[in-house]
């Protein structure tokens, strides 16, 4: 007893707001292992379910924190940073003994363990009775973490269990709660688009939606402006929500969107591709009968690659296609770069705070219709483009103008990274 | 094998011996706000839910148990009625609620700090 209670933390805090007591980020890593212990699987459900449930419960906070989780199943079990196991009554050689069936369904050690009442009657995604050992291993890793509880209706650090439909997600406050230990989530991005969906209404009108996505490496995020996070589950595989077009490291994608014209097209290295919208693939070949992919220099003559981005300008219904510190304005009606250009960035998109401008080699050049704007990505900052709605409120704004750069994340949350190996659940 | 009939095992019945005793009276109601940290006395995680935490007393009972209905949702009244025993017996995570869990008894050594960690991790 003396030895726990040298290891256990000062007793007070405030009893009243549990939420915000004193909480600090646990670990210092970016990526965490974790285990489940051989020797405490679960009599209830088969050994790949269980070690399943808690890949995607890691993966769940992954999803929202710049934290990384790899299951290590070879490593020497004192260097995993997070084990979890099942046991009855006195269990693993923890303090605490369990109390079977009801009440306590299980308990977590800051900084180390997770065990599991196996008394309890823990259920599968798919059930929706019993106790969801999904819900209890997110719950259960949020206090290794750092998190502790709190009664805030909707969060998932609520000491007590709440049945509720089987889909749950980490709401609002959570992630904030979290992000407030470990920082958001950073990082730059291969291209930014937002994605055109047509579709009929049942009085044959044509309407319009738009997606937003942002690709990085080989995987990629749907955005959901009117939620301000990314799709629950996301980010996914490239390839798997793409068809035809190169799995990674796409330089840009531009939709030349007009009168009679609908085409997208992904540009990478010295190639591009269109995309069929309908059947959701890249075309194979073009009216002509000549494939896909093309060489830029043949379908947008003029226009250099490798591209750093391109982005289409509805107004003036040109291609402004930038590699290093030029841009390349290309007229899509005359299918040629005009004569004026190339032009240096600096001199098409003058900064409005002197020396504020990303200069050369932007990642992305994104138009959002959520903002009306323009926005250059560069890392983990973007500037916005001056507006037809800026200018109007302030006539002294230069045209197409650079505003100061800012983060990313502080406009668009929660675009985080998974580890590879659960990249594709 | 624990009994069960149906292929997704929802029948699955615990067995007797091992169910939890419910919180019925005062004295278990004591331990289980001194348990989950509702009480000023310091809270030992006891080695057992018999354990040996010192549970409140007197009007500490009392202030633990009104702390607790609050967070709840319920009358604070102060007094063990029926809606608080209920809420003392829902399934719930060990974890204490008004402070973070303990570091691990079993704990494993610290891994590489990287070197933008805030602090040193503690040895165990």
């Amino acid at each position: 007893k003396r030895f726990l209670q040298m290891l256990l933390p000062k007793a007070g805090g405030q009893h009243e707001d549990a939420t915000d007591t004193g909480t600090s980020r646990a670990f210092s890593k970016k990526t965490l292992t974790w285990r489940l212990v051989g020797e405490a699987y679960s009599s209830q459900l088969s050994v790949d379910e269980q070690r399943y449930i808690f890949r995607l419960a890691f993966r769940m906070w992954s999803e929202v924190t710049p934290l990384d989780f790899r299951e290590d199943l070879t490593a020497p079990g004192a260097t995993v940073d997070i084990k979890l196991g099942f046991g009855r009554g006195r269990h693993l050689g923890c303090p605490r003994v369990f109390d079977g069936s009801g009440q306590e369904f299980a308990h977590a050690w800051r900084l180390g363990d997770i065990h599991f009442d196996d008394d309890e009657h823990f259920t599968p995604l798919s059930s929706d009775t019993g106790i969801s050992l999904l819900k209890v291993a997110v719950h259960e890793i949020g206090h290794v973490l750092g998190l502790p509880h709190t009664y805030r209706v909707g969060s998932i650090m609520q000491p007590n269990y709440i049945p509720q439909d089987p889909v749950f997600e980490l709401d609002w406050s959570d992630r904030k709660a979290i992000q407030r230990l470990y920082g958001s989530c950073e990082g730059s991005f291969d291209t930014a688009f937002d994605w055109i969906h047509k579709e009929k209404n049942q009085y044959g009108e044509v309407r319009v939606r738009f997606n937003t996505y942002f690709f990085r490496n080989s995987w990629y995020w749907l955005y959901e402006n009117r939620n301000n996070r990314t799709r629950y589950g996301d980010p996914l595989q490239i390839l798997t929500g793409w068809h035809g077009i190169p799995p990674q490291n796409i330089d840009a994608f531009v939709h030349v969107w007009s009168r009679g014209r609908d085409e997208r097209y992904f540009f990478k290295g010295n190639q591009y591709w269109r995309y069929d919208s309908e059947k959701d693939q890249a075309y194979m070949e073009d009216e002509q009968g000549r494939g896909y992919p093309k060489l830029i220099s043949e379908g947008f003559p003029g226009v250099p690659s490798s591209l750093d981005t391109a982005f289409y300008e509805r107004r003036q219904q040109l291609i402004y296609f930038f590699k290093e510190s030029l841009v390349f304005a290309f007229d899509v009606n005359r299918n040629q770069v005009l004569n004026s250009y190339p032009k240096k960035m600096t001199q098409v998109f003058p900064a409005i705070m002197p020396q504020n401008h990303p200069f050369r080699n932007i990642d992305s050049a994104y138009y959002s219709y959520a903002h009306n704007s323009i926005f250059f990505f560069k890392g983990n900052v973007y500037w916005k483009v001056v507006s037809d709605k800026d200018r109007r409120q302030s006539s002294r704004l230069p045209f197409n103008g650079l505003f100061p750069k800012k983060s990313i994340s502080e406009k668009w949350f929660d675009v985080c990274d998974v580890h590879m190996s659960t990249l594709n659940m | 094998e624990r009994l069960f009939h149906s292929r997704d095992r929802s029948d699955l019945e615990p067995s007797p011996l091992s169910r939890a005793k419910p919180i019925a009276d005062l004295h278990a109601a004591q331990r289980f706000l001194s348990r989950y940290g509702w009480s000023e006395v310091p809270s030992v995680w006891g080695t057992s839910p018999q354990g040996s935490a010192e549970a409140p007393v007197g009007s500490t009972l009392a202030q633990a148990m009104r702390r607790f209905q609050r967070a709840n949702s319920l009358p604070a009244s102060g007094k063990l009625d029926s809606p608080t025993l209920a809420a003392m017996n829902r399934p719930r995570c060990g974890v204490p609620d008004t402070r973070l869990p303990p570091q691990s008894a079993l704990s494993t050594p610290p891994a590489p700090i990287i070197p933008y960690s805030p602090r040193p991790r503690s040895r165990p």
